[in-house]
């Protein structure tokens, strides 16, 4: 099952979710692929690896390599990823010119399909090709939102985005739900927040809500998840429950 | 003086800062004009205005008019705006294809210079064609950086690629100084990162430092700048610091 974890609201959790959520699969006992396909490469540096590390996610769109000859292992058990680099701002330019732009990533997948049990792929903060090369070779989309009004706001026109690249791409395409982050329970406006959405989106919204704690923004800076940086904190624990809540919806 | 306040990176307060700091200068009474550039329409929904409402900037980029004819009064006193519009999606792609495509913005800036003592250009979480075309119509530049890792990661990146415009595009753009946002001095991570800024980028930081605080966040949901929407909060007095320390910078 391949995931797109995507909005292009900026800094609402896309690779916090892809990073822990993956290394969260992996301690359930499955195979996994965390794929970074920001020009940014902060999945690359989450997980300790050296950005622009060939092969990257760029040569795969290149059509150098495919996806699973770009795996590598990413330090936890059961974890691989592909890095990405610098070189991706490029793609952005390049890829509408070539040849079937939107379908470049997806002739690429190799035999990831049959190697990895899950494959989470990070997209950057952008509406654009690379974005749109990611949901077209997915079948599952997560949507983070973080508990905030801005966020929320942009969460519709995304959605309508999503479906127009079902009905024009990809028609097995699925939103595999509508994730909470950065949550405050302290706070009056991450409960407006939360509220609007359930009320909004009802079944869509994960039951699991990732709170903010200072234990998965601390781990980055290892290069670890935060199922290994801080086992049994609640940032750790929520990525478990999200896991099994996405195993669950198939 | 015209602004960029930019930075790759999602979500480290780009449209917050352009917002409030705009409304803090207009406070030191100052004309000033905030320019929406992300398709997202972040800036323009802070202001309570329509999101589309014709022109917007889309129509600037693509030459039907320019910024000082589309600039209209976005609701606090000496504030005005321009408006963003999801076509700018649209503009990633075309703007490339176009005669000297890194001079668009720069080419319809029209009488803004010298109609307004300020303007603050919003940009997108991207290092794409819509950045570029405010950092080459610029002289100075705002960049945020969230008190966190991931955000710390990215901005050498970002202020190399701010050296290659100044040097092929721009020759009198200037780092008006990176400003630590969303502050939370509870945490180590924070004040860790801010030591860290501070060691490598010394006197290029900004004093002043915007604490996380819920009224900031709160305040674009009813369509209006935290410093009227809570003017004694520590969010609204920390922008007004900074545009006094802005200003003092020239
Ligand atoms: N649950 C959480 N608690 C505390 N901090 C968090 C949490 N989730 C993410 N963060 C922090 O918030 C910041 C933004 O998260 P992240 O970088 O994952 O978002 P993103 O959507 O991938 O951003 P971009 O749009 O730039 O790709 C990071 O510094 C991250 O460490
Ligand atoms: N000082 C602050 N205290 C609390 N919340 C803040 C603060 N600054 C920004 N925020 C909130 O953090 C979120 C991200 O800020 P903002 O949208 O301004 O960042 P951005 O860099 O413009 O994002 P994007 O990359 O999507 O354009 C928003 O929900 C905003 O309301
Ligand atoms: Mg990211
Ligand atoms: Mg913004």
């Amino acid at each position: 099952m391949i995931y797109s974890v995507a909005n292009q609201k900026g800094g609402v959790g896309k690779t916090t979710t892809a990073v822990n959520l993956g290394a969260a699969y992996a301690l359930l006992g499955k195979k996994v692929l965390v794929v970074d396909l920001d020009q940014q490469c902060n999945a690359t540096v989450a997980f300790g690896l050296e950005k622009q590390d060939s092969p990257t996610t760029y040569e795969v769109l290149s059509g150098e390599v495919t996806l699973s000859e770009a795996a590598k292992p990413a330090g936890p058990e059961n974890v691989w990823m592909v890095p990405a680099s610098r070189d991706l701002a490029g793609a952005v330019v390049e890829l509408p010119r070539l040849e079937s732009p939107n379908f470049r990533l997806r002739e690429q997948l190799g035999s990831v399909d049959t190697e990895f049990d899950a494959v989470f792929f990070d997209c950057p903060p952008a509406l654009g090709p690379i974005t749109v090369n990611a949901l077209v070779s997915s079948d599952r989309v997560i949507v983070p939102v973080q508990a905030e009004y801005l966020a929320l706001e942009g969460l519709v026109d995304f959605l309508t985005t999503l479906s127009t690249v079902r009905r024009e791409m990809n028609p097995t395409l699925e939103l595999a739900g509508v994730l909470v982050t950065m949550h405050d329970e302290r706070t009056r406006l991450a409960q407006d927040v939360e509220r609007e959405l359930r009320d909004h989106f009802s079944e869509t919204v994960f039951r699991t809500v990732i709170p903010r704690t200072v234990r998965v923004a601390e781990a980055p800076s290892y290069g670890i998840p935060v199922t290994d940086y801080s086992p049994s904190s609640r940032g750790s624990e929520a990525y478990l429950a999200l896991a099994e809540e996405v195993l669950a919806r198939g």
